[in-house]
């Protein structure tokens, strides 16, 4: 293997597919899955991680990906099909630092056979080892050698060789426990059965964010919150996780009773920043952290007795709030502080949109989001028509999962409200 | 092998210099080729592509030049930048 002599000191990496190939039979979505497959690969030996970027971050990702043609601004054009196909940049402070350019000439495949175009995955993985420091190798079983040698086979079962391997380690460590490590000797008797753990203690198991099945979700002051059980992740305006790990709900909405211990509903109030969170038939008003109040039945808001709400968002174009109940749902006019006359109305009118979601948010983008099971259904701004690519898996955009694995456990999106028209499915990987 | 065509040396010393095998010429030194560099430059291109290392520019490494790859320089050596660390 070889050295660039340059390396990131971090050890999270961010990245975002800036461009995507104009000609390809493969999907921006497949582009995205191949990306971060080949990108965890590098990871499984190493202790870094990825993070992918959303479009409106506010910084640059370190790993700026692009498909490009001929002369693109850089010292290294392109010279159409065939030839050169690809280049990165050595980790470093300078902007292009990272940055990994795929020739948009040529045909990328994904998964077939051999001569059939330019294995994407294959040339991403290289190319990423020398967005993380590595040169070329002249090892025969490297995938950093120079010239392209054909598909390397299933991107979530693909293993770097050993000499990529020693090469990264160099760098950036092995991880304490790669999930590769063969036990070199009989496993220890089992420890002894652990005592009763405290309530919160770190080791006690916690839900699986990538599994979705969310309670609630909530867009509050910017941050997405995904609630499950007594537990929450937050994600940033960035996209970054602030952990992966969930945090408590008790111990950090100060004073919502300890018998509630899931949220059915939650949104942020935007007359006045307060914070709704719903349980059952009642909700609880929170300033900021602290619980504001007694808690307050569901017919405050214009709900009829009978059961919890599902979803609860606030569309920021008419300052209207808007609970969901199974395939109905209510208006409250917030400035009015009343319901809307003329509800609750059929859900249907959310064209695309899943009956009974788990909630609905507004992104800070002003997109709508209706999240149910493990996926979501995008309704760009201002607009009452899902995308036509919904739905999509929640855990890669939102939550820094991988790609749900294709196969009879797969997470299945629940049927949407059904919508005239044929329908064509593709089987691609991340579907 | 047969003698590489004029063309092929040219377009071979070109790309042995591209990728860094050979360094970039500068027009005030003009300094020499000698045959044993060009020679060395080729037998380490024929490592990388895992051809057989004759040093020589013959057929089968000429079409391995035209063989899709990535374009960044396989030895950086110029400015000490790649470190090659032997097992």
């Amino acid at each position: 293997y070889a050295l660039s002599g340059s390396m990131w000191k971090k050890r999270t990496l961010t990245w975002r597919v800036h461009s995507f190939p104009q000609s390809s039979a493969l999907s921006q979505e497949t582009v995205r899955t191949l990306m971060h497959h080949a990108l965890t690969t590098w990871g499984v030996e190493s202790g870094l991680r990825f993070q992918e970027m959303g479009s409106q971050g506010p910084t640059e990702p370190d790993i700026l990906i692009d498909f490009a043609r001929a002369y693109h601004q850089d010292s290294y054009p392109f010279d159409g099909q065939g030839g050169t196909l690809a280049h990165a940049f050595f980790p470093g402070e300078h902007s292009i630092s990272g940055d990994t350019h795929f020739d948009d000439e040529e045909t990328w495949t994904f998964g077939s056979k051999d001569g059939e175009g330019t294995d994407l995955f294959a040339v991403a993985v290289h190319e990423f080892g020398h967005a993380l420091g590595l040169g070329h190798s002249s090892a025969p079983d490297s995938i950093m050698r120079p010239f392209y040698q054909g598909p390397v086979g299933n991107p979530t079962e693909y293993r770097l060789s050993q000499d990529d391997r020693e090469g990264l380690q160099q760098l950036y460590g092995k991880t304490p426990q790669t999930p590769y490590d063969k036990p070199t000797r009989k496993p220890l008797a089992p420890p002894p059965p652990p005592p009763a753990l405290p309530p919160d203690s770190p080791s006690q198991p916690v839900p699986d964010r990538c599994a979705g099945n969310f309670d609630a979700i909530a867009n509050i002051r910017g941050e997405t919150f995904f609630f499950k059980g007594p537990w929450f992740w937050r994600l940033q305006p960035s996209g970054q996780l602030v952990s992966s790990r969930p945090a408590r709900l008790h111990r950090f909405w100060e004073g919502l009773p300890p018998q509630v211990t899931v949220i059915q509903a939650a949104y942020a109030r935007h007359r006045d920043g307060r914070i709704l969170l719903f349980s059952g038939a009642q909700f609880w008003v929170f300033q900021d952290r602290q619980l504001e109040g007694a808690a307050r039945p569901l017919a405050d808001l214009g709900l009829p007795p009978g059961g919890a709400v599902d979803a609860v968002f606030s569309w920021p174009l008419n300052g209207k709030t808007y609970l969901i109940r199974g395939q109905r749902y209510w208006r409250y006019d917030e400035a009015a502080a009343r319901p809307d006359p003329g509800y609750p109305r059929d859900l249907s009118l959310w064209e695309g949109a899943p009956h009974s979601p788990d909630d609905v948010t507004v992104s800070n983008t002003g997109d709508t989001y209706f999240f149910k099971g493990a996926h979501y259904w995008r309704f760009p701004k201002g607009s009452v028509k899902a995308e036509p690519d919904s739905p999509q898996p929640i855990g890669p955009k939102w939550l820094d999962c991988p790609a749900p694995s294709v196969g009879p456990r797969a997470p299945r999106p629940p049927k949407a409200t059904l919508h005239p028209g044929a329908c064509d499915c593709q089987c691609e990987i991340s579907q | 092998a047969q003698e590489p065509s004029a063309q092929d040396v040219s377009l071979g010393v070109d790309w042995l210099t591209r990728y860094g095998y050979l360094p970039p010429p500068h027009p005030a030194q003009a300094q020499l080729q000698s045959q044993a560099k060009l020679r060395d430059a080729i037998k380490v291109m024929q490592r990388f592509a895992g051809l057989p290392e004759t040093g020589l520019l013959d057929p089968v490494t000429v079409a391995t030049m035209h063989k899709p790859r990535c374009s960044l320089p396989d030895v950086l050596g110029v400015a000490g930048l790649v470190r090659r660390r032997r097992r």
